[in-house]
């Protein structure tokens, strides 16, 4: 899963 | 970072460079909906406001305030620079009938329930349908500049690129991001049409009805 506040991607 | 990823945020990067150019040296926005324009300037600035609460990368912090910096630019330009050439008679997409059940769906479907996680979920959403008032125009007027599918096949190319991004990633490092996979899907999807007028008649005319 994703880690929420993690958003590397643009 | 692999080399899909990379190539996808650049082409990202040159399809909103060369929408910005084309207004500049034309001075004008004619067949460009103001309207999807701005629901990319509401997609960059909800989906980073993580600039102001966490760093990432300097590529990452430097993508983010170009991306944002040129989308504030180029709704400038077509609502006030050369608003004179706006074609608002043919930009009539209702906008509301995207925003409200896109903020209606991040309410409910989002990784959690957080004012940042949210808006960053609803600028996903958003950003998967913020094209169709571009396209919707485009189908109305019957015709579009061949810069203008320049634009709209770079856009496409983006987020095709994500995809084999995120298959990629999936094999390589277990990421999986469901919100962000379903909505690029749908993204790329409603390019399919436009890529195949591109192919086939953008490069054999030069114009495209």
């Amino acid at each position: 899963g994703t880690l929420v506040e993690d958003h590397d991607e643009l | 970072m692999n080399v899909f990823r990379l190539t996808g945020d650049l082409s990202h990067l040159a399809a909103i460079i060369i929408l910005l150019l084309k207004i500049w040296k034309t001075r004008s926005c004619a067949g460009i909906s103001g309207k999807s324009q701005i629901l990319f300037a509401l997609v960059f600035t909800t989906r980073y406001l993580d600039l102001l609460t966490s760093f990432i990368s300097l590529y990452n912090t430097c993508m983010k305030i170009i991306y944002v910096g040129c989308a504030y630019a180029t709704v400038y330009l077509i609502y006030a620079k050369f608003r004179a050439t706006y074609d608002g008679n043919h930009d009539t997409f209702r906008i509301e009938f995207l925003v409200v059940p896109v903020g209606g769906l991040a309410f409910l479907v989002n990784h959690d329930f957080s004012p940042l996680e949210i808006l960053w979920t609803f600028s996903i959403y958003l950003e998967s349908v913020a094209i169709l008032p571009q396209l919707f125009m485009i189908s109305k007027t019957g015709e579009a500049e061949t810069i203008t599918t320049h634009y709209l096949f770079c856009l496409g190319v983006y987020r095709a690129l994500y995809l084999f991004n995120w298959i990629w990633r999936f094999y390589f490092e277990g990421f999986f991001d469901m919100i962000a996979i379903v909505a690029g899907v749908v993204q790329t999807i409603l390019y399919c049409d436009f890529f195949y007028l591109y192919v086939t008649k953008v490069n054999a005319v030069q114009r495209f009805q």
